[in-house]
């Protein structure tokens, strides 16, 4: 399902190149539950990035779903991104002037869905995430971990099958983390893909599949032994 | 040093007012080392902005190194802040425009230090936290947690008496993390009080002193038994 060929991505911004991605090759198939780790600046957003469809390589080869997503223009891409791709932003993205309802029915208005139905759908995913009693709020009358949660909740509500999810659970209580990662084994066990980046050992082990990522690098790729 | 006596904060925002702190009665010495933890939604980041004079309690008493706080006015507030207390914000709150530098060298602004010695004294900081390379990058261009480590760096770098740290190594990798933790530790034992709010039990263990907070009142206040 996903295919990446000696990817490259470069950043030049009018000092010196950073080499994000220095020739990453990877498979990713149909299902797979993944967990990608690796040191602050190692290149972990930079290959979400790309992977989630919201960023093109330098170089390199991309395929998902049998397309070649390299080839792609803006368009092709956020039609790709609507229809399969659910993304959770390490620093979660939500627009400051909609509240969390607000927030989580965008995607919906993408895919065209009737606005009682994109209401309904998600007033449905903000109480998955506990968040029921929140859904009025604007992102800055949220607590941390709640708009981490408006992100998770907004990346699945157009019911997505593959989830890219930048550090979920970075803001959450070890409570609240172990009700997200409930919620996303259940989504995986109904056949959702899901590739998620983590500094947390504990949250990887929910993982099949661990990649390791150092300096632009994959340095590992292992099966959890476990279940 | 800093003692709440009853200090309560409500939101009324519009819609159902939100009782974030019902009622915190809490003293922390000068050179106390405090760790906080509880649920996402539970009061930390209220309490810590309250702390950290940058919002002020319903009702309630704040005496922060002797003043009563909460009948200070707005320039005396913003004067004991910036020269008694850095703050680590759980979102960073970095300037989009300026540079990795410049946002570190701001504080330094306000204590009217001369150009040439801001320069030197963030660029300093800024490699005690791993990011002499990348100084002259904005936010946008650095990963999470090189973004985490310029509002360390920044809250460090007017020498403050106090630190409050809302969650600073959330977005680290363990390794960047002990690095961190190591550096408070250091600056702890030449005599700073510092508070941090974590999720993390192995980053609480640094401290010497735990509070539970659980619905805006604090639940437990023990002192840790290692070291
Ligand atoms: N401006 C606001 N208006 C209304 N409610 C608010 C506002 N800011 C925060 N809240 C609410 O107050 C409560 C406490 O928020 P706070 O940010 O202190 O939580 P927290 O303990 O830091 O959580 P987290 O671990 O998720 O960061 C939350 O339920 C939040 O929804
Ligand atoms: N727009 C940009 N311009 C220049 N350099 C960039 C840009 N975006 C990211 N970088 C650099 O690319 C490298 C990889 O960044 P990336 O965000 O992928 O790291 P990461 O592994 O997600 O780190 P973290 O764990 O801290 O979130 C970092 O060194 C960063 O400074
Ligand atoms: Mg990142
Ligand atoms: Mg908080």
């Amino acid at each position: 399902m996903i295919e990446l060929t000696d990817i490259v991505k470069t950043y030049n911004a009018g000092m010196q190149p950073v080499h994000a991605l220095r020739g990453i090759s990877l498979k990713i198939q149909t299902g797979e539950y993944v967990a990608i780790m690796g040191a602050s600046g190692s290149g972990k957003s930079t290959l979400m990035h790309l992977i989630g469809c919201l960023d093109r390589p330098t170089s390199g080869r991309f395929l998902l779903a049998g397309k070649e997503v390299q080839t792609l223009n803006q368009d092709e891409l956020a039609d790709i991104r609507n229809r399969l791709i659910g993304f959770v932003f390490q620093q979660f993205n939500l627009l400051p002037r909609m509240t969390a309802l607000e927030n989580v029915m965008l995607p919906l208005v993408y895919a065209k869905v009737s606005p009682s139905i994109r209401r309904e759908r998600a007033e449905t995913v903000l109480k998955l995430v506990g968040l029921g009693d929140r859904m009025h709020h604007r992102p800055n009358q949220l607590s941390g971990g709640q708009q981490q949660r408006v992100s998770i909740a907004r990346s699945l509500v157009n019911e997505p099958q593959i989830i890219v999810a930048d550090e979920p659970t970075g803001a959450l209580d070890s409570h609240t983390s172990a009700d997200i990662m409930t919620l996303l084994k259940e989504l995986h066990s109904q056949g959702m893909t899901v590739i998620l980046v983590t500094h947390d050992s504990e949250i990887a082990s929910y993982a099949r599949r661990l990649i390791r990522i150092k300096d632009g690098l994959i340095v590992g790729d292992t099966l959890s032994v476990s279940t």
